[in-house]
């Protein structure tokens, strides 16, 4: 089993061998990835060692079979059915956004309780009633839901989501969610922290 | 200078100080943080020991002061005045969240070049034309950007939000940016993969 430290790591490996292969590059090495990701090289090391891939001396990793290894160990090598459970701003907004569907993550349908909301399309994908989940989930066979609603029903929708047979939830809203299955918190505020760290530092120089 | 990946463990500190506070602790140890953060207790020590912050044997680490100490040292004891740039779906999702004021960060203005948008308001805080954007740095000594524009405009958009006089941005945008100030990237993708990897991980128990 891998552990969750590790798993983070992963996704940053992924995203800096998808962006040197645009460029064309095959081989890369454990320092080069550890200088562009601000890790050190005895981290990747260990954390591709996980996956038994040992960079062979000289050469370094190449980065297609790496890239095949990575996506399989995150259970990416397979498409995965969303749904949007709150058509509003967030929902919409992904909705719209072109870039899972590259990483095998499909919006399939979003659902939502106001009127004036259920019926309407955006980039290609339906907003239904939210009455219609426990159908839709069997109908697209649905893996993941993105929680966009407001924080005081969000505990009760995403039971909801669970007794329909979902089995993540991507939350935004900021209430703590107490289900039976995984959660992924999304907390913009860490990212401000950073940045603002950053920027302090950046002052300071 | 604290390296990047503590300052990241700080944020997530910070978190569990403050759950733990409003619950009524006031005290904690490392291996307890450790344990609610999936880290392990020697990063915990070793992270803390950056700020100068070793805990008492048998005691631990008092609460507040440690709260107070990390706030510090992630420059969170100051306000930082926000502009969102590009009032669409994500922007006004971001500028309806009052999270973010409770942290430090306040959304002082917006600013948007589609003539419908300017002049209208979100949760008390208003859309101004793009033009306005170097006065309201001035006017309201703005920090921080947020960049919720499209794809194809961020780059053009970043340079001007630099030549305003503002040090740091908080990019939505899929694009790259090119300029000599921090950039904190938000990718919910890695979010996405997170949570498949622990979906498959709980359907193979
Ligand atoms: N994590 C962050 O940093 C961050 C940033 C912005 C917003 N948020 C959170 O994301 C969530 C969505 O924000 P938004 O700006 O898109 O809100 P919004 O009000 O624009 O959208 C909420 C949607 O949920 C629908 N809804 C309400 N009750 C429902 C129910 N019982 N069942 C199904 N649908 C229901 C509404 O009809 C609406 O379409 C909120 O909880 C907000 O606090 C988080
Ligand atoms: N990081 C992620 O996971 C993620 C998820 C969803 C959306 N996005 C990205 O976030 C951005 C915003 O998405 P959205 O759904 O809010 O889009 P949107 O189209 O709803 O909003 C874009 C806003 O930018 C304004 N705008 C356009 N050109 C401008 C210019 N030259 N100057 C100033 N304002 C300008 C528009 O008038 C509009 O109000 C997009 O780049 C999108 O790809 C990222």
């Amino acid at each position: 089993d891998i552990p969750r430290p590790t798993v983070r790591r992963l996704s940053l490996y992924l995203r800096e061998l998808e962006r040197i292969a645009a460029q064309g590059t095959t081989t890369t090495s454990s320092s080069s990835m550890a200088q562009s990701l601000g890790v050190t090289d005895v981290q990747v090391r260990r954390d591709l060692g996980c996956l038994g891939q040992t960079g062979k001396p000289g050469v370094g990793y190449q980065v297609a079979p790496l890239t095949h290894r990575i996506r399989e160990a995150l259970s990416l090598n397979r498409s995965w059915n969303v749904i949007i459970v709150g058509a509003g701003r967030i929902g919409r907004a992904l909705m719209a956004y072109p870039s899972f569907a590259g990483l095998g993550f499909k919006i399939v349908v979003a659902v939502d309780c106001d009127a004036s909301v259920v019926g309407t399309t955006v980039a290609g994908t339906e907003v239904k009633h939210l009455d219609n989940l426990p159908s839709l989930v069997r109908e697209h066979e649905i893996d993941l839901a993105v929680l966009a609603v407001p924080h005081d029903v969000a505990q009760g929708i995403a039971e909801q989501i669970i007794d329909a047979g979902i089995d993540g939830i991507l939350n935004f809203t900021p209430a703590t969610l107490h289900v039976p299955v995984p959660v992924e918190r999304i907390d913009l505020s860490r990212s401000l922290e950073q940045l603002a760290f950053e920027v302090a530092a950046f002052r300071n120089q």
